[in-house]
């Protein structure tokens, strides 16, 4: 078993090679790495060897095979089928990232509670009244879903998904959704990104 | 100085503390805490010990005191003069969300390059043209900028702020800034929260 706190390093990797990989760089040093994360070297390589990835000695490591060995420890290697509630700006923009698709996960269908959206497609994928959630969900086998609707209405919608057997929960709502372990969640804050980048701003030798 | 793994974990601590008080709560054990965020009390208690804080045995923290002293530790306790490049669907979901102001993010002004929104508001915050950035951004002595614009203008747009001295970027854009260390840059992934799920679901017992 992984550690939590080394999954999101990992998975930092594995954006950052991704970046590379489409750059068409073939090989890469920890140090190159861990300059752009802000991560020692010694840091670096103790996480890949966690899972057998060993750099070669002045060479590195093989770009596209880390990318794959990151995607299979992490569980991103296969197809999430995922849903989203609620079509907002948030939304919106979060079915237009071409990055969910990149990590394995697939939008399946779209949820809301506005009349004017139920009944229409965006980039090809239905929308469906939330009244519909119990009838369509166990038909997608969906397994993932995404929550972007308002504060009020968020923790009862986390209560249906978890009835149905949804197996985790992307909240963008800052609310707490009080569910018992039966639902694996992450809480998204934007808010945490921002502060990050103040703490860098602060300890940066520049101010 | 405190190291930027630390720096994340106080950012998800005084996240959830923030919650506590909405809440009403006044004390806190760091179990309770750490429950939370899937983080063991020994963490916990060293995290905040770095800064001083040391809760009661048998009682716990003091909620209030706490976000004091993590919003100083994380630099978030002053006001960021922040400004948005890019209204589009990100960009407009990033102004509605509350949870900045409260971190001490006072977005002051947004840039376009779509005439149609050009000299237009929105909740009160003046939409200028990117071609008015140098004239603008001088005179609201900004400290931060969030990028939510396409990968394509995204690397000159960063460079132009680099040119104007603005401390920080936030960047959504799904590409490297390549700026050298004049600029703090936090690149934002949404696709890697949604790994921290995935990651979450295989390792549950549940699976
Ligand atoms: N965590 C973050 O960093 C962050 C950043 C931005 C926004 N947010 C949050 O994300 C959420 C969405 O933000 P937004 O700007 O897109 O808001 P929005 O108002 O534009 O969109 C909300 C959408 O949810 C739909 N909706 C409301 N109730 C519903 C229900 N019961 N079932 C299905 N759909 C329902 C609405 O019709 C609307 O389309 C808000 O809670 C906001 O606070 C969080
Ligand atoms: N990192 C993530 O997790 C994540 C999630 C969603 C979207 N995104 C990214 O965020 C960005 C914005 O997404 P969106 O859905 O809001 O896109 P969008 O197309 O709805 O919005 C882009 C906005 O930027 C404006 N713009 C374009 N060029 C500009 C320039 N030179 N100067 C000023 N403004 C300019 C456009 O007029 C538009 O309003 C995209 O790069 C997208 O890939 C990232």
């Amino acid at each position: 078993d992984i550690p939590a706190a080394t999954a999101s390093r990992l998975g930092l990797y594995l954006r950052e090679l991704q970046h590379f990989l489409r750059g068409g760089t073939e090989t890469i040093k920890s140090n190159a790495l861990g300059r752009r994360l802000g991560l020692s070297d010694s840091q670096i390589r103790r996480d890949l060897a966690l899972f057998g990835e060993f750099g070669k000695r002045g060479v590195g490591y093989n770009v596209s095979g880390l990318v794959q060995a990151l995607r299979r420890a992490l569980g991103t290697d296969g197809n999430w089928n995922t849903i989203l509630i609620g079509l907002g700006n948030l939304g919106t923009a979060l079915v237009r990232y071409r990055g969910f698709r990149e990590q394995g996960f697939r939008l399946q269908a779209i949820f809301e509670s506005d009349a004017t959206k139920i009944g229409t497609e965006l980039d090809g994928i239905p929308i469906y009244g939330i009244d519909d959630l119990e009838q369509i969900v166990p038909r997608l086998n969906a397994q993932m879903a995404i929550l972007a609707v308002p504060v009020g209405p968020a923790p009862a919608l986390a209560r249906r998904l978890a009835d149905l057997g949804i197996a985790g929960i992307l909240n963008f709502a800052p609310v707490s959704l009080a569910l018992h372990d039966e639902v694996s969640t992450v809480d998204v804050d934007l808010a945490v990104e921002l502060q990050r980048l103040a703490f860098a701003v602060v300890n940066s030798d520049r101010s």
